[in-house]
């Protein structure tokens, strides 16, 4: 479902470039639980945006869901984040003037497939799943730092995605909250087929992959599938 | 060197009260690296700011480095945050217009204490330590997650305060960098006397502290000082 080809990106820093993805090969199956690990500063959050369809890459094909995502509009891009990805970023990026209950409702209006009682529903089911039911109306300066990234979880898997990127959705979370949330997760892949590429640090995320790929100073040095006979 | 007594921290949501400390009776040594562990949203942002005099609590003395703070003039806190004060923010709070060196020399400007060449050498000394030396001239937006937390780590360690505030560190760290960046804080602890306060979740950083306290749902549960023998 995700095929990338000798994929590089670099960045350009005034006249310096900084080359942070040198050349990957990879390919991630429909529902697979798959765990992109590596140091700080490897390049995880770098493919993850590439995959999501957040960035572009400097050479090499992206194809995602089938599409060679170079080759889309704009338009057609923006719907396929939109109806079949879902994105947990690293520092969340919530809307600072809306609350949680509508940071959270904020895609489905822009779907504008369901009714208002429709979407109620469903905010309130996925916001109870990650813990966040007494706290729908604060806004994000009126939340823990765990709190944020739960918005942002529930943000990104409100549309029902085919495939999420979960860049480290745990990081802020006690283990706990952390297993509940890797619980949501995994009942997902479970009973809906849906894709996860997760970059953690974590190892409860980690013992939860069936892929295993490891980026080092941007290439990956190994991938692993985990043979559970 | 740090001392709550009858602490309360209400929020005002609108008109609704959110109480996120419920009366809390704390007493940390000078030297002492201390860790105060509990789920998300159980209040150790809050408590931090407090001590950090970040925020002021609705009820209760806070008393830091021999001061009442609630008694200190506004000038005379900023001397105390700027001089003895130092604070990892759990989402690094950097100036996103000046680049990773800049951010770090920050409260040396302030301080007015130093040459220009001292600045220079003290920020790349300390940024070295955290792993930063290849990064010091991208902005936080050129950074990954990790490399900005270390931005904030290296900021607050800067001055050589005399009791850091740290909120989740390690939160964004693969466990080798999270190991460096603990090496650095218990090296300033041993040698200096340097006082630490954490917030984490991180196994890596309890497992360093000589004082654990757990805070659940705004009061402390239990504290524990580990007995070496
Ligand atoms: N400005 C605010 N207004 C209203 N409620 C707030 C505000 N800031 C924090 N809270 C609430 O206070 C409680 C404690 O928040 P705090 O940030 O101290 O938690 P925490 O222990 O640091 O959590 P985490 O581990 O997720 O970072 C939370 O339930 C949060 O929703
Ligand atoms: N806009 C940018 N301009 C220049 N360099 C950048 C930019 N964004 C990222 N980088 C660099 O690219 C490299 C990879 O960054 P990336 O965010 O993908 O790392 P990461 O593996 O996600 O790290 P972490 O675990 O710390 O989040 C880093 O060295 C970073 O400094
Ligand atoms: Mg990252
Ligand atoms: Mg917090």
């Amino acid at each position: 479902i995700v095929e990338l080809k000798g994929v590089h990106k670099v960045y350009k820093l005034g006249k310096v470039e900084v080359p942070a993805l040198k050349g990957i090969d990879l390919t991630i199956s429909s529902g697979e639980f798959a765990v992109i690990a590596g140091p700080s500063g490897s390049g995880k959050t770098t493919l993850l945006n590439l995959i999501g369809c957040v960035d572009v890459a400097t050479r090499g094909a992206v194809n995602v869901d089938g599409h060679d995502t170079a080759t889309l509009s704009e338009s057609k891009l923006t719907r396929l984040r939109l109806d079949r990805l879902g994105f947990i970023f690293q520092s969340f990026n919530l809307v600072g003037v809306l609350d949680a209950f509508d940071n959270v409702e904020f895609p489905l209006l822009l779907q504008g497939n369901l009714t208002k009682a429709e979407r109620r529903a469903r905010v309130e089911a996925i916001m109870d799943s990650v813990g966040l039911r007494d706290t729908m109306r604060h806004r994000p300066n009126e939340l823990s730092g765990g709190q944020r990234q739960r918005v942002a979880i529930a943000r990104a898997l409100v549309t029902r995605p085919r495939i999420v990127m979960a860049d480290e959705p745990t990081a802020n979370l006690d283990s706990t909250t952390g297993h509940q949330i890797i619980d949501v997760m995994k009942r997902l892949n479970h009973d809906e087929g849906t894709t996860f590429i997760f970059s953690t640090h974590d190892p409860k995320v980690m013992a939860q992959a069936d892929r295993s790929i490891e980026l080092i100073d941007g290439r990956i040095s190994q991938t692993s599938v985990r043979d559970d006979g």
